[in-house]
């Protein structure tokens, strides 16, 4: 009979002044959910518990993942997610995922109904669409406010994320 | 980027990461968190990880699998995970650029990060919940 453990993250990096205005809203999210993590750990198998508790940071908005998941250089939201099962190494994924904001479930779904591991793109939203999922809305004020920030910003060449991708990402823009 | 690593009554072990990427990412830009061995590791008997981070270096260096080869060969979890996060900041010269939770068959933790903020925080049927925000806490 092993112990019941359950650890989360909300992602790393490097420190912005809006962390602590968003701080409340991040403990909150944490604490949430552990909780509705351990509630499926109590009643289920790690795999619920994992899946519940990226589920409802996903939920949140207020984390780079799901509703909250940054915006890519044409303001879009493409979502990425894996899990995986110790038990016998089952494992699924999907990757540039726009239909639904929940993709921790639907890379729970490629591992568990389809005969692959991966799902990328269309074909990973066809099948959050077939298999009703919960569509993604429109990425929020406060996503749209940072996108136009961070654009004003690569255009005075201060964007340290980015390397190489000024030659090839002016050619995505028409003018 | 978000994850969780956790172990149920009968020892099994499961990891989950979910992400947006990179903000300015070019369009079907994909990093580590869909990659097993990379951004998701779990095998049953040895460790769970999720890792969160700057993708492009940890799909390359393979961190949650590095993880789970040093927990394998006898090094407790939190001595691995603290080894992955140095080698990964020798590696490419970047601070700022990993954050690593694990756990393995026994329910012992193991968090380690080269960032000023990691969003964390356990609960478990002894301890919790703790969370906390910045790598210092």
């Amino acid at each position: 009979m092993s112990k019941e453990v359950l650890v989360i993250h909300g992602g790393a990096g490097r420190y912005r002044q809006s962390l602590q205005e968003e701080r409340k809203e991040i403990e909150k999210t944490l604490r949430g959910a552990l909780e509705d993590g351990f509630k499926a750990l109590k009643s289920g198998s790690s795999l619920d518990a994992v899946e519940e508790a990226v589920k409802a940071m996903e939920a949140s908005g207020i984390l780079n993942a799901g509703k909250g998941a940054a915006l890519n250089l044409l303001g879009e939201q493409e979502r990425d997610a894996s899990v995986m099962f110790g038990k016998n190494l089952s494992f699924g994924a999907v990757a540039s995922v726009k239909y639904t904001w929940n993709a921790v479930t639907l890379a729970r779904r490629v591992m568990e109904k389809t005969d692959h591991v991966f799902l990328v793109g269309s074909g990973a939203d066809k099948l959050a669409e077939i298999l009703g999922l919960d569509p993604a809305g429109k990425p929020s004020n406060r996503l749209q406010e940072r996108y136009v920030e961070l654009i004003k910003m690569v255009g005075e060449k201060d964007y340290e994320l980015w390397r190489k991708n000024f030659e090839v990402a002016k050619h995505f823009f028409s003018d | 980027t978000v994850g969780a690593v956790a172990i149920d009554k009968e020892g099994n072990l499961s990891a989950a990461t979910s992400t947006g990427g990179l903000w300015l990412k070019l369009p079907g830009r994909v990093g580590d968190t869909p990659l097993p061995g990379a951004g998701v590791y779990a095998e049953n008997g040895v460790v769970a990880v999720s890792a969160t981070g700057i993708g492009e270096l940890i799909a390359r260096y393979l961190a949650s699998v590095k993880v789970a080869f040093k927990v394998k060969s006898g090094l407790i979890v939190e001595k691995a995970v603290e080894e992955v996060v140095g080698e990964i900041t020798k590696l490419f010269g970047q601070e700022n650029s990993i954050g690593l939770i694990a756990l393995d068959s026994h329910g012992r933790i193991g968090l380690a990060t080269n960032c000023e903020v990691f969003i964390r925080g356990f609960i478990s049927t002894e301890k919790g919940p703790m969370i906390a925000l910045l790598a210092n806490e």
